[in-house]
């Protein structure tokens, strides 16, 4: 049932994503913040699905030469590819701290034993300013292969691009940087070097008291 | 590409993509 309700392909499912920030309160307890976060879902053949967004509306906010968004999309499977619309938390007061630890983590699961490869690509007016490559092998957990990046830091440029965003004024101006700045991450089975998950993330400031929020959109191509 | 330069608001894209969620 999650197929087109929830960020998964046939061969891959996102369990979890979360961008977080934890402060020592004292020697035995953290303080996490979630920048973003999308957390466990477990949809059913009655819930609606996902809405889609025609991917041309967005290729020129990611990488567009060989290898970019359009070649990605083309070569397929069309099913594993999805925008997420975040609205971050940035209500968290940041001080340049080395205390303080940033990271990301996610989960993913498949039926099939293999070995994935996620590449994380920050976009600046759609060219590709840092990218990340990380490797994970699965284990097997309760009839499926679960695979886990857990506590991955977040890059230098990633840590001051949020500080310098958090020192603007009006969440306009926020938005309006934001606009600008998009990520793309490409899961990958590392043998086959079939695409397993695409997802394009573009991002707004939240305005709600109940911190990050997020749509989820499957990538079309009318 | 076509859309560059065009701002986000200016294309195709669903009402919901403005809208921020309630939900907790």
């Amino acid at each position: 049932p999650w197929q087109g309700r929830s960020i998964a392909s046939s061969r891959l499912r996102m369990l979890e994503f979360s961008a977080f920030l934890e402060q020592p309160q004292d020697s035995e307890t953290f303080n996490k913040h979630l920048f973003v976060h999308i957390g466990q879902s477990n949809p059913s053949y009655s819930d609606a699905y996902l809405e889609s967004v025609d991917i041309r509306q967005i290729y020129d906010k990611f990488p567009e030469k060989k290898g970019g968004l359009k070649d990605l999309f083309d070569k397929g499977p069309h099913n594993a590819f999805f925008l997420v619309k975040f609205w971050a938390d940035l209500s968290v007061n940041l001080q340049d701290d080395s205390s303080f630890f940033y990271g990301v983590s996610s989960q993913y699961e498949s039926s099939e034993n293999m070995i994935i490869t996620s590449s994380t690509k920050v976009c600046s007016f759609g060219k590709q300013v840092v990218e990340k490559v990380e490797t994970e092998f699965a284990r097997f957990e309760n009839g499926r292969y679960v695979f886990r990046i857990h506590r991955s830091p977040l890059c230098e440029y990633m840590i001051n691009f949020i500080h310098k965003l958090k020192h603007l004024p009006e969440k306009y101006m926020m938005n309006s940087v934001l606009e600008n700045f998009t990520i793309l991450q490409v899961v990958t089975n590392k043998d086959t070097l079939e695409t397993l998950l695409c997802i394009a993330y573009v991002f707004e400031v939240s305005t709600s008291e109940h911190g990050a929020q997020h749509h989820i959109y499957r990538l079309v191509k009318d | 590409g076509v859309m560059d330069q065009v701002p986000m608001r200016k294309r195709q894209l669903p009402a919901s993509f403005w809208e921020e969620p309630r939900l907790t």
